[in-house]
């Protein structure tokens, strides 16, 4: 009596087609050389045969990147998808990437794919979580920085989600500002 | 509509083997 449904034979199809991309640090190589495309999918199942398979986030060496974007939108801010945006950035600390860096990042990958921000999800172009020596970095890039409403709730969803605590502000950076950062710090546009 | 999962329900997809 074998209870295998129609249900458990279909993939379950997402709303969008997510591109994986890996960055690995290499100063001997052009940055784009360094950025590789992993594969692309587009079925739950095919997500967690992906996630299952690769490193955590957190047993990757400094230096590295893991990048999940739309397919068809490159992880860098020159992409034309990218270049009037923004992120909502997360700096973890050190002690972070044992007990938060991997939850971060598997709960912000589930936001993407299960279309967690609701009519917000055009806005969305992807995520990156960044492995630095000096402290981890995770961010959720939205195609357009002059979009308060939509980058606002945005905030809001990815902070209740991540279960940060009210009294830690998250903040939304221009990549423009980025760019021309003169110091260290870049200000924010937005913060939840 | 869109194709939305909550969480549970695509956490709950993990576990299953890629053989079903």
């Amino acid at each position: 009596d074998l209870s295998i449904t129609p249900e458990m034979l279909i993939k379950h199809p997402l709303q969008n087609r997510w591109a994986m991309w890996f960055f690995k640090s290499d100063k001997a190589r052009d940055w784009c050389d360094n950025l590789r495309l992993v594969t692309t999918f587009d079925t739950v199942e095919d997500f967690w045969a992906l996630y299952n398979h690769i490193q955590k986030a957190s047993k990757l060496p400094s230096g590295c990147d893991y990048s999940v974007f739309k397919d068809g939108i490159q992880p860098k801010w020159e992409d034309d998808q990218n270049k009037r945006g923004g992120r909502w950035l997360i700096n973890l600390n050190k002690q972070q990437r044992h007990t938060d860096l991997d939850n971060f990042w598997l709960e912000t990958l589930l936001c993407l794919i299960g279309e967690a921000f609701d009519e917000q999800s055009d806005d969305i172009c992807g995520a990156v979580v960044s492995i630095r020596t000096k402290g981890d970095k995770l961010g959720l890039w939205t195609r357009d920085c002059n979009r308060p409403d939509s980058i606002m709730k945005i905030g809001k969803t990815l902070k209740e989600r991540l279960k940060i605590p009210p009294k830690i502000p998250l903040g939304y950076q221009a990549h423009t500002d980025a760019i021309v950062k003169t110091g260290s710090t870049v200000k924010n546009r937005y913060q939840v | 509509g869109k194709r939305q999962y909550d969480r549970e329900f695509l956490l709950m997809l993990q576990s299953i083997p890629e053989s079903c």
